[in-house]
């Protein structure tokens, strides 16, 4: 199964939730692939993979190698990832000058399929051909929300470009669901937006929700995952919990 | 003078300095003009406004109208902007198809520079031809980051692109500086992230810093800055303090 991390709302935790998910769904016994989409690189650096370190996702977007000859160990056991590169700041106008731009991805996946229980796409935060490659290529989307007005403002537009795509595109696509994320329990804010996603968006909402803790923000700067870096912490419980809401939905 | 708020990282802050910084140097008596540049359209429902109002920065960019003759009044006194459209997401692949494709919005802004003391441009999450208009167009550019490691990592690459863009295609361009956002001061990790910004930096640091605050998240929900919206809370006060050191520095 394929999912892609996607939302083009900046900041709203898809890279957290590829490599904290990719890293829950590891711990439950499954063989997880975490691709880095994102010329920022940051799923790559959050793994402690060097940047540019070939080859990279810009070098299957671009035709050289499939998804699966790029796989790579990414630490913890059962994980593998796909970093990232700087050159895909260039891929964003490079694709759109190729035959049939949107399907890259799709034709270099490899046998990731068959490889790996489930792949992580981290997306970056725009609505460009990358992101397009990435929901092509998927069979799911989990579409992160910060648990604030702004994230709140562009989900719908998201929504929208989702159903454009899978009716152009790729008609197996699904939303697996919206999560809630950065989920601060003490302000009225982060309730009140929580109350209306689920009011709008009901079921599609998963209930696990992410709480804001300085746990799963810490965890980065020592290259690791959450459930390595605190496997006892509410962000680490609240990936694992997440993890089984992903599998059951299924 | 003309300002970019810019960061390829996503949820910084950019939009919300773009913002309230702008709605600070009104309360300070100079005419401002705030101008958004991302396809979220963020900036123009934080002043309450409509997104997809004719004229956007999709008709400026497009040649159709100057950035003067769109500006509109955002609501607070002394304060103007030109609103965003989705459009924008076509823009980012036109925008390379046509003659001089960074300068663009250079060549479209009309008086702006002598209607206005200051313009903010609140950019994408990306470093887009869309993010380089805006750099080839300003005389100085605000790099907001967020008080995180994540945020730290991406923050060498921008700053190599910003000299990238002076020598190439805007020598007068500076940095204003760089600017420390969401700062939570109950975590060591902000500690740590602003201690080693004011160590790689140093002076490039603005010294104001900006906590993170509900009163700032709640404001865009009401459509008005901070500023109005709750007049003596920290975020206001800080933004305040941003826009004296931001005219200090000229
Ligand atoms: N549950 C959480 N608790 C605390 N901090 C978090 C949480 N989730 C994410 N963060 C922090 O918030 C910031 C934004 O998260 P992240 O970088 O994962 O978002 P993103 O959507 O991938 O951003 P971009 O749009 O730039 O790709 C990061 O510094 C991250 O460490
Ligand atoms: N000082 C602060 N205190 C609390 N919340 C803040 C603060 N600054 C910004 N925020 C909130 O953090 C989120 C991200 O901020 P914002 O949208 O301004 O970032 P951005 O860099 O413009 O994001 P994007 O990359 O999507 O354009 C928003 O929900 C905003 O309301
Ligand atoms: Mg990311
Ligand atoms: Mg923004």
């Amino acid at each position: 199964m394929i999912y892609s991390v996607a939302n083009q709302k900046g900041g709203v935790g898809k890279t957290t939730t590829a490599v904290n998910l990719g890293a829950a769904y590891a711990l439950l016994g499954k063989k997880v692939l975490v691709v880095d989409l994102d010329q920022q690189c940051n799923a790559t650096v959050a793994f402690g993979l060097e940047k540019q370190d070939s080859p990279t996702t810009y070098e299957v977007l671009s035709g050289e190698v499939t998804l699966s000859e790029a796989a790579k160990p990414a630490g913890p056991e059962n994980v593998w990832m796909v970093p990232a590169s700087r050159d895909l700041a260039g891929a964003v106008v490079e694709l759109p000058r190729l035959e049939s731009p949107n399907f890259r991805l799709r034709e270099q996946l490899g046998s990731v399929d068959t490889e790996f229980d489930a792949v992580f796409f981290d997306c970056p935060p725009a609505l460009g051909p990358i992101t397009v490659n990435a929901l092509v290529s998927s069979d799911r989307v989990i579409v992160p929300v910060q648990a604030e007005y702004l994230a709140l403002e562009g989900l719908v537009d998201f929504l929208t470009t989702l159903s454009t795509v899978r009716r152009e595109m790729n008609p197996t696509l699904e939303l697996a669901g919206v999560l809630v994320t950065m989920h601060d329990e003490r302000t009225r804010l982060a309730q009140d937006v929580e109350r209306e996603l689920r009011d709008h968006f009901s079921e599609t909402v998963f209930r696990t929700v992410i709480p804001r803790t300085v746990r799963v923000a810490e965890a980065p700067s020592y290259g690791i995952p959450v459930t390595d870096y605190s496997p006892s912490s509410r962000g680490s419980e609240a990936y694992l919990a997440l993890a089984e809401e992903v599998l059951a939905r299924g």
